[in-house]
């Protein structure tokens, strides 16, 4: 919902993780950064996915999830809707 | 497990490499595990597979041992489940044989999983409120980096949604890229069409069928009349009829419309007696405290379930029989009997509640790839869990009896860690691949697409093991995919890591020409066609062979294959073919066919399903 301003939990997903050296957590972090003021970006942060692919999840407005979304090294952001077990 | 895997033709008996299957580690992301559970006990079990990467980090009160050699949690504080899912799951994929299990006396036999001899990892991503997509990410991340063999995720969205924005899509991908094959299942909200959610090409997505043991139960009336339903109701009374409620509600609490459908109870008016429930498939019961229920046959696309009560379910007819002979008397009375069950000639049948094809995402990729058992299954249980899922039921079980496309999910993980046992070296679509083209055909009533309810069909897992050929697909291919379906080059560059990913010519007619194990393509009503798909199949069976090709007819389509037969001389030996269909003014929804190839001993069969667009 474009007019809901409340943070909800996003998922960023970046693709595979660089093949060259790379710290993901500061990358985040740089990356929520350019959405966020101050040290907002790092109480944002919920998770970060570091270990087999790049990414986050993050709580994020619809205009962070808007421009984060348009952002160079993103490959999409979704929220983190809950799945059934079947 | 007591009857499944023997049903599809896997008996305790099966040719096992203890060694190798001992090496294999299988991911279950779900809702935890029961640790003590004897599915789970680790005698006889040797190290730590060397190529271990993951930890026991099950957090408050969990314990792994040589079985469990993985535990991670993302919800919750343990990796204990306490909801019984994930432990009746990952029993169904790797748990040990376990003599003399039941649910009550029902069901009684030898539970066991597919690779009994697997380590398992399990992967926590649910708590009582529910499984997030976050937590689902991070066990992706985990699982794939500490090295299981194949995972099993028994979840999913209800909506079908783009890869890039589903989670498994995701965590599945990157799974491929190291070659760990996913499994998932299909989903439950069939019969209806276009409702499979789980529709990216790299997992396996697997639909739910029907066993040859079936349940039924019993109510005998007060006039001596016997009435059969369905349900698993694990109660006897002992040869006691007991007074059927003529109303469940009247007050201002209680409004006799809801009280109809046992969503509220009056409690001095139900209290020690039976009650009606209509047609509500899950009463509350709140309020009162019946001794039992009797409920009409629940909606289309439900299935059976574990009562709190003594209960049943009756069809239409035989519900308004009954209402009829409480009607007819003052006192009426019943005698609900304990659960049966009853060989099911029919079986296996695609389950009403199994999602259904087509895939709206990528049409050209079939969805659901495979069935397996996923109705009336018994596995383990989590003792804390109320087996009806509600709380007044104080029972504690350690077996359970579920139905769902959960349950079939495991059945598919457990022959793809078992082929893997035979085939360490081929890719997750190899795997895929044999499993797909070694089903059995299946039944399917008039008023269903086969394909879309089943894919491939029945999994034969010891046809699986040597299937002759296989349809490899390696991760250039999948990319190659993406870049057709028309994502941006730059978005593939991130997916997959390399650079220039959409180089080759992208055109959105070539997905068909993915070298999947089925072939399925969308055409325009009233026009004719001509569709060509090309394949290349890789001798896996014996080295000098020659294979024929067979077309299952359809009088709407004519099917050829160029060439018809695939002489090898040798292993690892691949030659590709074309297919070409083509039609005229089509005047059927779905045409379907089948592309048979076998060289006598080998048979490698592809479903041909053609959707025509309204």
């Amino acid at each position: 919902d474009a007019s809901d301003d409340n943070p909800k939990l996003h998922i960023v997903y970046m693709g595979s993780l660089p093949k060259t050296q790379y710290s993901p957590t500061s990358h985040h972090l740089s990356v929520l950064q350019q959405v966020f003021d101050g040290n907002d970006a790092t109480n944002s942060l919920i998770r970060s996915y570091k270990r087999s692919f790049n990414g986050f999840a993050a709580m994020l407005t619809h205009q962070q999830k808007e421009m984060l979304s348009q952002m160079e090294g993103v490959v999409s952001v979704f929220p983190s809707r809950k799945v059934q077990l079947h | 497990t007591t009857r499944s895997w023997d049903f599809i033709g896997f008996p305790e008996s099966v040719k096992r490499s203890l060694a190798v299957e001992s090496d294999v580690v299988v991911g279950v992301i779900d809702t935890g595990i029961w640790p003590e559970s004897d599915s789970f006990n680790d005698q006889g079990f040797g190290p730590i597979p060397k190529n271990w990467k993951g930890t026991c980090a099950g957090g408050k009160n969990f314990t792994c041992n040589k079985k469990i050699i993985g535990a991670r949690f993302y919800a919750s504080e343990s990796t204990r489940d306490i909801d019984g899912h994930g432990t009746h799951t990952a029993s169904t994929v790797v748990g040990n044989n376990v003599l003399g299990a039941s649910f009550y006396g029902l069901a009684q036999g030898t539970a066991r999983g597919g690779v009994p001899s697997a380590r398992i990892a399990a992967y926590k991503v649910c708590n009582e409120s529910g499984c997030t997509n976050d937590a689902i990410m991070a066990a992706f991340d985990d699982a794939i980096a500490d090295g299981v063999s194949i995972l099993s995720v028994s979840l999913g969205g209800s909506n079908i949604v783009p890869f890039d924005e589903d989670p498994i899509a995701i965590g599945s991908f990157h799974a491929m890229e190291r070659g760990i094959l996913t499994v998932n299942c299909a989903g439950n909200n069939g019969p209806f069409p276009r409702t499979v959610s789980s529709v990216a090409p790299w997992m396996i997505t697997v639909a739910a069928s029907t066993i040859d043991r079936r349940f039924i139960d019993k109510v005998i009336l007060g006039n001596g009349k016997t009435l059969i339903g369905r349900s698993i109701n694990s109660f006897s009374s002992n040869g006691t009829k007991f007074p059927i409620a003529k109303k469940n509600g009247n007050s201002t609490k209680c409004l006799e419309d809801r009280a109809n459908i046992c969503e509220c109870l009056d409690s001095h008016l139900v209290k020690g007696k039976i009650v009606l429930c209509g047609n509500r498939a899950n009463p509350s019961y709140n309020g009162g405290h019946p001794i039992g229920s009797i409920i009409k046959e629940f909606s289309i696309g439900e299935t059976n379930f574990i009562t709190p009560l003594p209960s049943l379910v009756l069809s239409s007819i035989e519900y308004e029989q009954l209402k009829s002979y409480m009607n007819s008397t003052n006192i009426p009375k019943a005698e609900i009997l304990k659960s049966e069950t009853i060989k099911d000639t029919n079986a296996p049948t695609v389950a009403d509640f199994s999602s259904r094809g087509p895939n709206t995402i990528v049409s050209e990729i079939l969805k659901p790839d495979i069935s397996a058992p996923g109705v009336d299954i018994l596995a383990s249980f989590s003792p804390d869990a109320s087996p009806s899922g509600k709380t007044f039921d104080k029972r504690s079980a350690k077996y359970s009896i579920i139905s769902g496309t959960s349950m079939s999910c495991p059945h598919v993980a457990g022959i793809a860690a078992y082929l893997k046992t035979f085939h360490p070296d081929w890719s997750p679509a190899a795997i895929k691949s044999a499993i797909m083209t070694s089903a059995k055909t299946m039944k399917v009533s008039e008023d269903d697409v086969g394909e879309y309810a089943y894919g491939s069909g029945h999994v034969n897992p010891i046809s699986a093991i040597h299937p002759g050929l296989v349809y490899d697909i390696s991760l250039e291919d999948y990319i190659q995919m993406l870049c057709n379906l028309g994502y941006h080059n730059q978005k593939v560059k991130l997916i997959s890591g390399k650079n220039n990913a959409c180089s080759k010519a992208t055109h959105r007619s070539s997905v068909r020409n993915l070298n999947y194990p089925a072939l399925a393509i969308d055409v325009e009503s009233m026009t004719s066609f001509t569709i060509k798909f090309k394949r290349t199949v890789t001798n896996v069976g014996l080295a000098n062979s020659t294979y024929k090709a067979t077309i299952l007819p359809n009088p709407g389509i004519k099917v050829s294959v160029v060439p018809e037969t695939l002489s090898f001389k040798s292993l690892h030996e691949k030659h590709s073919f074309v297919v070409t269909i083509t039609g005229d003014k089509p005047e059927q929804h779905v045409l379907t066919s089948s592309l048979l190839w076998s060289d006598g001993t080998h048979n490698v069969r592809s479903p041909i399903v053609v959707n025509v667009l309204d």
